[in-house]
């Protein structure tokens, strides 16, 4: 129920082979590489593929697709934050009181999240996503876009909605390649972000700046490469201390570990009740069974 | 149970006069949205529906729509929209009259500006819990990223940064420059 069925044939397959990505755009601190979305695999599966690398103190800038990701981190450290549309910003500093105005808005951002390798990032359909390499290892994600899932209601090219700069869509290079009816609907791929096709005057009343503020919202001020960005004195960010970043990775398995020994040990210390909890509720189901053979959506409480 | 449900459904609710709209700006107008958390019905057809009035020069501010196609027909007046797709084309930019339609796909990017006081719109979305994202303003996404991460995505400073943060202090209906 959360996936549309691919069309008749699409799945008639003599052969699979083995696939690599056959495309690759770099950026100032990194580089994506995609999968044709139109191979005949991958248009069965309904899915898109790419695999991002950013180099240490690269910024992914914050993007959302039109269908939920899954993201793998096969390799490298660092952190990211999803933006979930209407919810609270949790993290707050004391606002600075300035002589002679009133408190500057200080910073309040949503939580930010540590990733790891071996992690996997849900993002669900269009809720923005950024994500930062703050260590030295280059971070290497690999993404799976599922363009069947029923909370895309577009067609299946998977897109991304940029908030900033003025990088080319990876994906939408392929329908430009091959002259596609993608390239025409989407009025070519010249670059931009979602926020570039709007007039000066309405980007200077929506969000109350001047104009060279709105220059650098359409990306008309930025020649840096790409959708990832570097951050040379490094990002700052709000976390609360309880956060260990740079913890150590043995550190964490131990714990990990411990955690998982801890759970076990509980189990082991209660073996009888259990056994009894099982007995009771086998026992209860037949009553149930026996008594109330048509309501079965009681069962399920 | 049946006769419990579905003989007893709940089969119309009023948008359009409401008293209790889920934004509402003096200077700027008003939305209200109904899902199918208010009236369930609409759970089954998977559709909802936002009944908007902008006054003259009040803003929309840009937003899209994150889980729902929108097909917004005018009912009064008349407002310039603008939408963006996600190359940063704009797909439209133009004036849209007392009963006409646009369509406005899903994480599309719109912004809309009235031109009249009596501008008013029903949007159908194709969701039952339909959610919009603004792009500016103060539940926006752009305002929610950490200040460092708006500066370094947005090649600004960090005051830039801030001012575009937090210098609009409206949620999505932003009044016309003057009543500010």
């Amino acid at each position: 129920t959360f996936r549309q069925q691919p069309q008749q044939n699409e799945c008639q397959f003599q052969r699979l082979n083995a696939l690599e990505p056959d495309n690759s755009v770099k950026s100032e601190a990194g580089t994506i590489e995609t999968w044709n979305p139109n191979n005949d695999q991958l248009r069965c599966a309904g899915v898109a593929l790419s695999r991002c690398t950013i180099q240490r103190n690269g910024l992914r800038r914050p993007f959302y697709t039109n269908a939920p990701q899954e993201i793998y981190i096969q390799q490298g450290r660092g952190i990211f934050g999803l933006i979930f549309p209407g919810c609270r910003e949790t993290y707050e500093e004391p606002q600075e009181q300035e002589q002679g105005q009133g408190p500057r808005p200080q910073d309040r951002h949503q939580k930010v999240e540590h990733f790891r390798e071996g992690d996997i990032i849900a993002v669900p359909t269009g809720v923005p996503f950024w994500m930062y390499n703050n260590e030295q290892t280059p971070v290497i994600a690999i993404t799976l876009i599922d363009t069947t899932n029923l909370d895309n209601q577009l067609d299946q090219i998977p897109r991304r909605f940029y908030l900033s700069g003025n990088q080319e869509q990876e994906f939408l290079q392929y329908q430009q390649k091959e002259g596609g009816q993608g390239q025409q609907q989407e009025g070519g791929n010249e670059g931009g972000n979602v926020l570039s096709g709007f007039n000066d005057e309405f980007l200077e009343e929506a969000f109350s700046v001047d104009r060279e503020i709105v220059r650098n919202i359409k990306g008309k001020n930025d020649d840096r490469e790409g959708s990832i960005v570097e951050v040379k004195e490094g990002l700052k960010v709000i976390s609360p201390p309880t956060l260990r970043p740079r913890q150590g990775r043995e550190e964490e398995e131990e714990e990990e570990e411990e955690e998982e020994e801890r759970r076990g040990d509980r189990r082991r210390h209660r073996p009888h009740h259990h056994e009894e909890e099982e007995e009771e509720e086998e026992w209860s189901h037949q009553v149930r069974r026996v008594r109330r053979p048509h309501h079965h959506r009681e069962d399920r409480n | 149970g049946l006769e419990e449900t579905l003989c007893t459904l709940k089969l119309r609710h009023n948008i359009g006069q409401s008293t209790s709209p889920d934004a509402y700006n003096p200077q700027a107008g008003r939305l209200k949205t109904l899902t199918s958390l208010d009236f369930p019905i609409l759970r089954w057809l998977g559709l909802a529906a936002e009944h908007g009035s902008i006054y003259k020069n009040a803003m929309f501010v840009p937003y899209y729509n994150v889980n729902a196609n929108s097909i917004l027909y005018v009912l009064n007046g008349s407002a310039w929209f603008q939408v963006v797709d996600c190359s940063g084309n704009a797909v439209f930019n133009g004036e849209l009259n007392e009963g006409q339609v646009l369509t406005i796909p899903q994480n599309y990017a719109v912004a809309i500006k009235s031109l009249d006081d009596n501008f008013s719109y029903v949007a159908f979305k194709t969701n039952d819990i339909p959610q919009i994202a603004a792009l500016a303003g103060l539940t926006s996404s752009i305002r929610a990223l950490p200040l460092d991460v708006v500066a370094h995505a947005f090649n600004l400073d960090r005051d830039q940064a801030r001012q575009l943060k937090n210098n609009n202090p409206y949620k999505f209906l932003v009044p016309p420059p003057q009543s500010q």
